[in-house]
């Protein structure tokens, strides 16, 4: 396909209950990185970049950013550690990469994008995965990293409540 | 979770999803982000990045059955998306939304829930960014 079209980036940090009376200074913040996270990825697509570089820059940006539950910020498990999966696909050649279960790499979606080019397979998970992502280099962090106050005050009232891990979604 | 979808000058589009999950997940779960096809497609006419109850974008391969609805049925993107998101999965008993982009450049972002923190982005390089349903 050799066409020169208008590049667009779209993105999102999740669907769930926000409410209107959310603290203003929560919301400033995640709208200051979402609008962070469009300005790069869209940067790289005005330079000619490939539309998963601009998917790329854009989501790093959104899981190093605390208000969003991926990378730091993520949600706790119940057994108080923070797991993380991401995926990623290109639309021409149909390439896909993913991984699952991973608590030390602090941009799972690099990990991702890692497994696509370097590795004969489409996901990797839990130990497996952060072998790969050291023999990749990509960056692990210790997985307090990842810890939020708030995030872990969730976990405490999911615990309290009991209603299973079923009624708990992020 | 969090996610993108992108259409680069040479026509190409690509999604990618991370997420942290479920709050409280036990047992090893995995939800649909990681799930190609369910919480993350693109091919050649379409890219999806979903955001939800990912149990049932996992039953609806909700991401690939969006696309497959424009690729192959020639539905429109809005419609596809929505069916998908605001029909099918609540049918089910699920929740959330997504966000889709074609290759002429037609943005979806449905969602049934009370918000979605979503943003856009196109040629004039403005960024366009919204969190609640009536934004």
């Amino acid at each position: 396909m050799m066409q020169t079209a208008t590049p667009i980036l779209v993105i999102h940090g999740g669907a769930g209950v926000i409410k209107r009376d959310m603290n203003r200074a929560k919301e400033k913040a995640a709208h200051a990185a979402l609008v962070r996270a469009l300005q790069e990825g869209h940067a790289l697509l005005k330079l000619g970049r490939p539309a998963i570089d601009a998917v790329m820059a854009a989501i790093v940006v959104l899981e190093d950013d605390p208000h969003f539950n991926a990378g730091k910020g993520s949600v706790f498990t119940h057994d108080g550690k923070n797991e993380m999966d991401a995926a990623v696909m290109e639309g021409d050649g149909l390439r896909a990469g993913a991984v699952a279960g991973v608590a030390q790499v602090k941009n799972p979606i690099l990990l991702a994008r890692a497994v696509m080019e370097y590795s004969p397979h489409v996901m990797l998970i839990g130990d497996g995965a952060e072998a790969f992502a050291k023999e990749r280099g990509i960056a692990s962090v210790d997985p307090s990293y990842f810890r939020t106050e708030e995030r872990w005050q969730q976990r405490q009232r999911a615990l309290k409540e009991d209603t299973g891990p079923t009624e708990h979604f992020g | 979770t969090v996610g993108a979808v992108a259409l680069d000058r040479r026509g190409y589009l690509a999604a990618g999803t991370s997420t942290g999950g479920m709050n409280d997940k036990r047992w090893g779960r995995v939800g649909d982000s990681a799930i190609i096809g369910a919480g993350t497609y693109a091919d050649a006419h379409c890219a999806v990045s979903g955001t939800g109850w990912g149990e049932f974008y996992i039953r609806a391969m909700a991401a690939h059955t969006i696309c497959m609805k424009v690729s192959t049925l020639n539905e429109s993107l809005q419609r596809a998306a929505t069916d998908v998101i605001n029909r099918d999965i609540p049918a089910m008993g699920g929740s959330g939304g997504a966000i889709a982009l074609d290759a002429s450049g037609t943005i979806a972002m449905p969602f049934n829930t009370d918000g979605m923190y979503r943003g856009w982005i196109t040629a004039d390089g403005i960024p366009h960014v919204a969190i609640y349903a009536d934004e």
